[in-house]
C-alpha cells in the first residue's frame, strides 16, 4: 500500500510543557492532566515515552495564552508527585504530514524528517497517528519547515494555512 | 465543543522498541527511521518525547513478527549514533479512544486514563491526533483496558475489534 501524503497542515501560537521524573505507575497520568482539565484549558498533544528506572517525562501542548496557567497547575502538580521538574516553552509550532496509507510509516516519516535535516531544524517531539505525522519544531522555523516539507513530498508551493 | 466519543479502538500484536539516549540534533530521527523504512518494515506509532541534556529518547512500534529484524536494524543504528542502549517489549499493545471535537484533550483524556488508572494498568506511551488518544499497554492487559475504557465512556459491551 503505497503511502498518498495529501498535505501538510501546520498549528502555531502553542506551547509545550513537560513535567519531567513523574512515578511511572497507573494513576500518574490522569493526575497530571485532570487539574488542566478542571481548569477548562484545551490540550492539543500529548506525549509520554517509555520510561526507565520507574520514572518518565509527561508533555502537553496548549494554546500560547494558556501557558502561564498551565504552568502554575504544573508546579502544584509537581509537589504532590514528587516529580524532578517543570518546564517549558512557549514558541513552538506543529507541522503535520496528512495521507491515507500511512501505516507504513517509516518511509514517509523517514522523508520527513529528512527535509526537516536538511534545513538543519531540530525535531523536539514527534507523534503520530494512523493519518498523520506530527512533529514540533521551535516556532521561528515554522515557515521553513512547512515550505521543506511540501517541496520533500512535491505538493506544491502553497503551504496549508489552515490548523489543524 | 463538548467532545463526543465514538469509539474505542485496539491493535494487538504489536512490539515496541525504543532507542535511548540518541543525540538531540537535526538528522537524528531520520537515521533512526530510514533504515527501517528501507527494510521494509511497517511502523505503526512514533513517540519523541522533549529532550534533556543534549539528548532524548526515541520509539516506534512495528507488528510483532518484525520485532527481531527491527531490534537488529536498531542496534548497528546505536553504534553509528552512539546511543545509550536499544530496548524493546514484544508484547504490547494500543487502545485508543476516538472522537471529534477532541480539541479539548484533557477532559477526555484524564478520563481514559483514570478508568485504566481504576484497573491499575500501567500507561507504558502516550500518543495523540486531533480525533484520537492512544496509549499502550502491556497486551496481558488489552481486554481489561478495552472494557473499562468502553464503561468509563459508556460506550456499551462490544469492544471494538477492528485494527486501527
Ligand atoms: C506516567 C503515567 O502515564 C503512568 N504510567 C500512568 O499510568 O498513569
Ligand atoms: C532526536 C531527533 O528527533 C532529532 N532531534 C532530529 O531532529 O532528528
Amino acid at each position: 500500500e503505497q503511502p498518498i501524503v495529501s498535505g501538510v497542515a501546520h498549528t502555531r501560537d502553542e506551547a509545550k510543557l513537560t513535567i519531567a521524573g513523574v512515578p511511572d505507575v497507573p494513576g500518574v497520568a490522569s493526575k497530571i492532566l485532570s487539574p488542566v482539565g478542571h481548569a477548562g484549558l484545551e490540550v492539543d498533544m500529548i506525549v509520554q515515552n517509555t520510561g526507565a528506572d520507574g520514572l518518565t517525562d509527561f508533555t502537553f501542548t496548549v494554546k500560547r495564552d494558556d501557558y502561564d496557567r498551565a504552568l502554575g497547575i504544573l508546579d502544584n502538580v509537581r509537589e504532590t508527585l514528587g516529580a524532578r521538574e517543570v518546564s517549558g516553552d512557549n514558541r513552538i509550532a506543529k507541522v503535520s504530514v496528512v495521507g491515507v496509507g500511512m501505516r507504513s510509516h517509516a518511509g514517509v516519516a523517514a522523508k520527513m524528517f529528512d527535509a526537516l535535516a536538511a534545513e538543519n531544524i531540530n525535531i523536539q517531539m514527534i507523534s503520530t497517528s494512523e493519518i498523520k505525522i506530527s512533529v514540533v519544531v521551535a516556532e521561528r522555523y515554522l515557515e521553513l519547515a512547512v515550505r521543506a516539507v511540501h517541496s520533500a513530498f512535491e505538493l506544491g508551493e502553497a503551504p496549508v494555512d489552515k490548523d489543524d
